[in-house]
């Protein structure tokens, strides 16, 4: 579970590091 | 929206930014994007972070579409200027106080609204040395009148 939590919190940070590039325009 | 014990290190760049939403739009997104890079850095993993981060995050991107035709939004260099620009000017119209012997809330607000403000100069690049000293000097400025007139003495 704990596993999971962690994986899906990841996947969660990865997003807003995604959305905060493109808003940066550096994507 | 209350800011994240966790994320206290932002609360005041957050604050900032709301203060100069209807002021500032430029400012107030800039130091939005600061909160939420160093908010990121700081705690991205719990709930009530990821949750006010994800917030953050909604509410730049509006900002940045309300704000496109703005060229201190659409092009990082001109809003570098503008923010250095600011921090300046709040700057300067708080050692003309100190320096006029005029010590008050407003200025050591200034002085410290414009340490806030060098940092946030930081989401574009490393700080020149000369923005390092005036941020430190702001800040210590501010510090040091607050306690002056809490404790009832004149500052030096």
């Amino acid at each position: 579970t704990g596993t999971l939590a962690s994986s899906v919190a990841s996947t969660e940070q990865d997003e807003l590091s995604q959305r905060l590039a493109k808003l940066r325009d550096q994507i | 929206m209350a800011v994240p014990p966790q994320l206290k290190a932002i609360q005041h760049h957050y604050r900032t930014a709301l203060e100069h939403d209807k002021r500032d739009p430029v400012v107030a997104y800039y130091c939005r994007l600061y909160a939420m890079q160093t908010g990121m850095k700081l705690d991205s993993k719990t709930p009530e972070c990821r949750k006010f981060l994800v917030k953050l995050m909604d509410h730049l991107e509006k900002m940045k579409q309300e704000l496109s035709s703005n060229e201190s939004i659409s092009q990082e260099i001109v809003g570098n200027a503008h923010i250095e620009n600011y921090a300046l000017k709040m700057f300067l119209y708080a050692d003309n106080e100190d320096r006029s012997g005029l010590f008050h809330k407003n200025m050591i607000k200034s002085f410290y609204t414009a340490s806030l403000l060098f940092d946030v100069l930081s989401v574009f690049g490393e700080l020149s040395e000369e923005n390092i000293q005036q941020r430190k000097y702001a800040r210590w400025k501010a510090t040091y009148i607050h306690n002056c007139l809490k404790n009832g003495e004149t500052p030096q």
